[in-house]
């Protein structure tokens, strides 16, 4: 289990859509 | 939350990657801490934007400007950086 902050959470989602992005943009 | 469009496996790297970050500067925790800024920044940016429209004649930190500064962050870290690049659209 992770112990993760707001912070931590809110970086997991900005990583997360920059690999939804880049992987909409290479399909 | 993550967005719907978000499969698993993306949510799943992000989260290994952040736990690594964490892991690796135990002991500079003001150099992770840097780095959710960077991130915090960008996203608070991105939002902006896309409220304005590009009204104000900005484009929010680039994806490029994300990388320069986390790359000047995790400088020795060539491992970190690399794999921070598999995150980027445009990597």
């Amino acid at each position: 289990s992770y112990d993760f902050t707001p912070l931590d959470s809110s970086a997991v989602y900005v990583l997360s859509s920059m690999a939804r992005r880049r992987r909409a943009s290479q399909s | 939350p993550p967005a719907p469009e978000t499969s698993p496996v993306e949510f799943d790297s992000a989260i290994s990657y952040v736990n690594k970050i964490k892991n690796r500067f135990l002991d500079h925790p003001e150099i992770y801490r840097a780095f959710l800024e960077i991130l915090h920044t960008y996203q608070k940016e991105q939002l902006e934007v896309k409220e304005s429209r590009g009204n104000r004649g900005s484009s929010g930190m680039t994806e490029d400007e994300v990388f320069s500064k986390v790359a000047s962050l995790f400088k020795g870290q060539e491992d970190l950086l690399a794999e921070f690049g598999q995150f980027l659209p445009d990597a």
